[in-house]
C-alpha cells in the first residue's frame, strides 16, 4: 500500500486527500496554516502543521517511507518551488508538482520534479473539447488515434438493427455496447428508471435514447457525429 | 455553428479560448486587463477589453447571438458573482460559471448559472483516483456502475490466447480491444515503434506489453487489477 504526502491544503490539494483517503489511502497531509490542518486531521492518517519553506521544519515530517509527494501549492511559486527542491533532497521516488505557468512547469522539471500537472490548462482544455462536441458525451483517447466514444444514437437510426446499418464497413466505427434507459412503475405506481449496459448482436434494434459506446479513429467519431440527427 | 463568450483570461478562461478557437469554434474573449486582451486577440474572433462588473460597459458588448457564456474569473469571486448576475439579463442560453467554493457555487446557482465547474475539485479527484488505481491508466465511467477502462495484460496472462482466459463468465469482465506496440526497423535501420488497435478473436494470444481495452462493471474492473501480475 502506498504512502501519499500532499504539501498544500488549497482546494486542490485539499481535495486530493479527501479522494485519496476515501479511496483507502494512506496520507500525509502538510500546511503551514492552522485551520486547515485542523479541519483535515480526522480524514488523513496524519496532519501535519509546518512551513515547507524551511529546511529545518521540513526534516521533521515522517518522509522515509513516502512513495509518492504531491505539491498542490498553487499562487505561491516561490513556496511551491523551494518546497519541491527541498523534497528532492529525500529520496521521495515519486514527485509531482502543480505549476500555474509555462515558466513556473520547466524550473520545476529542472529541480527535478517527476511529474506536473497544470490543473487551469487540463480543465480549460477538457471543458473546451466538451463545449465543441457536445454530441460526444465523452471521449477517451486509446491511442494517438482512435478513442471510445460516448454519443446519442442519431435520430435516423433509430429502429434499425445494428447488422443492416453495417457500421463497421460504411462508416468504419464498432460498436462496442450501448446504454438504454428502462422506465417502469413500482408497485406503488411511481415511475422509476434504470440504466442497463447492453452488449448488442447484429439484430438488435436501437432504440430513440440508445447511448452509442464507439471505438474507432478519432476522425471516424467525429464524422459519425455529423450524420443528420 | 455555437458562438461561444468567454469572461476572464485567466490560465482558464485563456485556455479555454485557445482550445475552442483551435478546434474551429467562434470565440468572444473579454478581460478588463488589456496586456491579456492583446495577447489573445490574434486567436479568437473579438476580444475585448471590458469590466463585466459594470452594467454600462457589460452592455456594449455582443452578446445577442452568444449560444454559450463562461465565466472564468477564479480569484475574484465578487466580480464572478456580479458577471454572472449582469449576464442572466441577456437571455444566454447557456451560462457556465467557474466556483471556487461550495458557497460561492449555491449563490451561482440561485443566480441562475446552468452549470458549474469547480476546476480545483475536478482535477485533485482525477489526480487521486489516478494515484490510487495506477494499474487503470484510464477509465471512463459508462453509467453508475460501469467503466470503459485501459489495463496492462497482467504477466500471468501472456501467451494465454483469450478463449480459455474466458474473462467473461470468470471475471465477468469483456475485454473489447487491445492496444498492442509494434517494433520494427526501418531502411535505415533505425528501430521505429507504431501502436495498432486489434479486436481480438478468441483464439488471440495476448503478448507482453499489450493493453487491454476492458468493458465493465467498476468493481470487477477493480477486481481484475487485483489479479496477480
Ligand atoms: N510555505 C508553506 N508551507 C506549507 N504550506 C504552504 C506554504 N505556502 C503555502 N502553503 C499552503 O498551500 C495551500 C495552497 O496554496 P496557495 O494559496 O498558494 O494556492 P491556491 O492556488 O490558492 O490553491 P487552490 O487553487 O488549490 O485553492 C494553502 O493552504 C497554503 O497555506
Ligand atoms: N471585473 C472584471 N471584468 C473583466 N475581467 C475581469 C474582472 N475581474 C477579473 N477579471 C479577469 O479574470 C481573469 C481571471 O481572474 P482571477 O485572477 O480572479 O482568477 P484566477 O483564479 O487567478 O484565474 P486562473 O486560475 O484561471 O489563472 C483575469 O485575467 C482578470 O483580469
Amino acid at each position: 500500500e502506498k504512502i501519499f504526502a500532499v504539501i498544500g491544503l488549497g482546494n486542490f490539494g485539499y481535495q486530493i486527500c479527501e479522494t485519496l483517503a476515501q479511496q483507502g489511502g494512506e496520507v500525509i497531509a502538510v500546511d503551514n496554516r492552522s485551520e486547515v490542518v485542523e479541519r483535515i486531521k480526522n480524514i488523513v492518517s496524519q496532519a501535519i502543521l509546518v512551513d515547507t519553506t524551511d529546511p529545518e521544519s521540513i526534516s521533521s515530517l515522517p518522509l522515509n517511507d513516502v512513495d509518492v509527494a504531491i505539491i498542490g501549492i498553487g499562487e505561491n511559486i516561490e513556496a511551491n518551488i523551494l518546497t519541491t527542491a527541498l523534497l528532492k533532497q529525500y529520496n521521495i521516488p515519486r514527485i509531482i508538482a502543480r505549476a500555474v505557468t509555462p515558466i513556473h512547469e520547466r524550473v520545476l522539471r529542472q529541480i527535478g520534479a517527476h511529474e506536473i500537472i497544470n490543473i487551469e490548462i487540463n480543465e480549460g482544455k477538457r471543458i473546451a473539447q466538451k463545449l465543441i462536441a457536445p454530441e460526444i458525451l465523452d471521449q477517451v483517447p486509446l491511442s494517438e488515434s482512435d478513442s471510445v466514444a460516448e454519443v446519442f444514437v442519431p435520430d435516423n437510426f433509430v429502429d434499425k438493427d445494428l447488422k443492416s446499418l453495417d457500421l463497421r464497413n460504411k462508416m468504419n466505427i464498432n460498436v462496442i455496447a450501448l446504454k438504454r434507459k428502462h422506465r417502469k412503475v413500482d408497485e406503488a405506481g411511481n415511475p422509476e428508471s434504470s440504466e442497463e449496459l447492453i452488449f448488442p448482436a447484429g439484430d438488435d434494434v436501437l432504440q430513440g435514447d440508445d447511448i452509442l459506446i464507439l471505438v474507432g479513429r478519432n476522425k471516424d467519431i467525429t464524422n459519425f457525429t455529423r450524420v443528420k440527427r
